[in-house]
């Protein structure tokens, strides 16, 4: 993996908006903060990670985030 | 590599020969099939200068290509969209896109009925207090990468939890909850949290590939307690202390609040580039940056997250002593339209 090795990161940072038809999840947002993107479950982020040719290697949660270690 | 997925975004840091932009277009899908979250707020995409640009996969090449897939998938009929080269073009720069959506009502083809204004207030209480600081490093010092190889007989546990507690990276944000993974032979990851908020390091010991980089979004306040920072140039010092790096680069972002020049892709930018570098004194101001016209200054420090976030960027001040050592080479303020930001970078002093 080192063949190319470019230790700057690429970093993505996108930020959602919930729609006005999503004010369900928008009220779940504000009582629990466990809605929108922290509804998906780990495999469908595992699809999308294999893309970025990435594998979770750890994860943790609090109130607020999910985190991942990721390989690479 | 780290990912950090809140309820209304999503952070993905990615190394190496990673593909990372081409995993957008799945990512936009599950935030709309699976959360019902169809609209983008923005879009920020960050990276350093080139290193390899030849062994990697398109669109990761170059930054025109990289610019190019994006605005494919954020229209510029539909985005403000920006792709920026920061700092010095055959130097250690950074390349920055953002995308925004246009909200303009004469926009062609554009409905009537804006559907981001409904969510204005709730979005303002998340951007609040976004920011983020980042420490690129490398050249590290090889005495202290040594820390960073898996010893015999250790297992990729022991080996992380060894090297967060002795290398220094415990002693930043003791406080914080911590995950962390040891690789085989050696380099290191880790994700910290306190509360909503992260810090992140990732570390290459090797010597032909020398680099390690930090990154939070914990404000000062929060960090402070129960340390005794007084200012993010105190958190750079102490993270710099680990690496003892022969390079550094230091960003600070900060959002700007809605209605702030978030609808304009004009960009002003002043520059302090290398002509303080031979000055005696120049280490007691390394964050000082000009005031520009008048108004409020805002100091880096415990109490001025919320002055920084919401300060226009060219009245802002950063106050600081040095980090001892090391010599500014570059210092940049740019104004991008929806975010603030600061640009340095600093040599090691030679012994």
């Amino acid at each position: 993996s080192l063949i190319g090795f470019e230790g700057p990161e690429k970093l993505l940072e996108v930020w959602f908006r919930p729609n006005s038809d999503a004010k369900e999840c928008r009220e779940l947002h504000h009582r629990h903060r466990s809605c929108g993107l922290r509804i998906v479950d780990q495999p469908t982020w595992e699809d999308m990670l294999n893309i970025v040719k990435c594998q979770v290697l750890s994860r943790k949660s609090n109130d607020y985030v999910d985190e991942f270690v990721l390989s690479e | 590599s780290s990912m950090f997925v809140y309820s209304h975004k999503i952070i993905l840091k990615t190394c190496g020969t990673t593909t990372l932009l081409l995993a957008l277009p799945r990512i936009l899908e599950i935030a709309h099939t699976n959360c019902g979250l169809e609209l983008v707020d923005s879009v920020f995409y960050s990276r350093k200068a080139f290193m390899f640009p030849a062994k990697q996969k398109w669109p990761h090449g170059n930054w025109g290509d990289e610019v190019l897939y994006l605005d494919t998938i954020f229209q510029p009929e539909h985005f403000h969209t920006s792709g920026y080269v920061v700092g010095k073009i055959n130097g250690e720069h950074w390349n920055l896109y953002t995308a925004a959506p246009r909200r303009d009502s004469d926009v062609v083809g554009w409905d009537e009925e804006d559907p981001y204004s409904e969510a204005d207030e709730e979005m303002e209480e998340l951007y609040k207090d976004d920011l983020t600081l980042e420490v690129l490093m490398s050249e590290l010092n090889p005495e202290k990468m040594k820390a960073f190889w898996k010893k015999d007989g250790e297992t990729e546990e022991e080996g992380a939890k060894r090297i967060y507690n002795d290398s220094g990276l415990g002693s930043i944000f003791p406080h914080t909850t911590v995950d962390d993974h040891c690789f085989d032979p050696c380099g290191y990851s880790l994700n910290g949290l306190i509360d909503q908020y992260y810090w992140t390091v990732h570390v290459t010991p090797e010597d032909h590939c020398s680099y390690a980089s930090f990154e939070t979004n914990i404000p000062i306040s929060v960090a402070a307690s129960p340390l005794a920072y007084q200012s993010y140039e105190e958190v750079v010092r102490k993270v710099i202390g680990v690496f003892e790096p022969g390079k550094v680069t230091v960003t600070l972002f900060s959002r700007k609040p809605e209605n702030k020049d978030r609808e304009t892709s004009d960009t002003e930018s002043r520059s302090e580039s290398s002509t303080s570098v031979n000055g005696s004194n120049h280490a007691t101001t390394l964050f000082q940056l000009p005031v520009v016209g008048p108004g409020a200054v805002a100091s880096w420090g415990r109490k001025s997250v919320d002055n920084i976030v919401s300060s226009e960027h060219a009245n802002m001040v950063l106050t600081g002593s040095a980090v001892d050592g090391y010599l500014m080479r570059d210092r940049v303020v740019y104004d991008l339209g929806g975010w603030d930001l600061v640009f340095a970078q600093f040599t090691r002093k030679r012994r």
